[in-house]
């Protein structure tokens, strides 16, 4: 574990933590893409079924818990308590166009073709492709609310961090995990944008509208 | 590269 790290999953879960603060607060998703929370729920669920069967860490299993049930709780808003305020005409991504693809390159490269890993493979690419049905959102409505922006801000962070703490662990323990890197480098640069609008607008108070 | 099944992180 190293400092890149532990910042990573903080701000992975402090991501997590403001999406379900402004439904709760707000009692509205507007703005919110039910499609790429269904799709983070799919990355936890078959990631973490070795929640079951290996123990690593009090934390990792801990951790683990946690966004699986955030995630299923966030899902259970959008879809469930706070449907009428869900914009389905703004959400559209067709979620077959990153599934397919996802599904094929996991039989494809992974590191053992066995249920497990094809699983983790899956989830590791799919991770990398999740946030785009939000990304398509905001474009569709050519705005996004400020506490959204929040939430995507730390969200790409956190994968930005593990970015450093692959760097850091291949100089300190030779780790290197090829697919893990190269899904989290796409999947940081599908942030960019993003990263750009934020902080040339809402950090300096201003709403992020696209042009 | 790890070996399948020795995934540690998040």
């Amino acid at each position: 574990m190293n400092v890149f790290r532990i910042l990573g999953d903080l701000s992975h879960l402090l991501a997590i933590l403001i999406l379900l603060a402004k439904m709760w607060r707000s009692k509205s998703c507007a703005g919110i893409s039910g499609k790429s929370q269904v799709l983070f729920a799919l990355v936890f669920s078959t990631r973490y079924l070795d929640l079951f069967f290996v123990f690593i860490s009090l934390y990792n299993l801990v951790m683990k818990v946690i966004y699986l049930l955030c995630s299923y709780i966030t899902i259970y808003m959008i879809y469930g308590k706070l449907r009428k305020t869900y914009d389905r005409e703004n959400d559209t991504f067709r979620l077959e166009f990153l599934l397919i693809p996802v599904i094929g390159l996991s039989f494809l490269e992974n590191y053992d073709f066995i249920p497990t890993e094809l699983l983790w493979t899956f989830s590791i690419y799919l991770e990398a492709v999740a946030i785009l049905p939000q990304l398509f959102m905001i474009s569709n409505t050519g705005e996004a609310e400020t506490i959204t922006t929040h939430y995507l801000f730390f969200l790409g962070l956190y994968r930005a961090l593990y970015l450093a703490n692959w760097i850091w662990r291949y100089h300190t323990e030779k780790f290197y995990d090829q697919i893990a890197i190269i899904s989290g480098v796409v999947q940081t640069i599908f942030y960019c944008d993003f990263f750009y609008l934020y902080i040339t607008k809402v950090l300096k108070g201003k709403k992020l509208s696209l042009p | 590269e790890p070996g399948a099944g020795k995934h540690d992180e998040l």
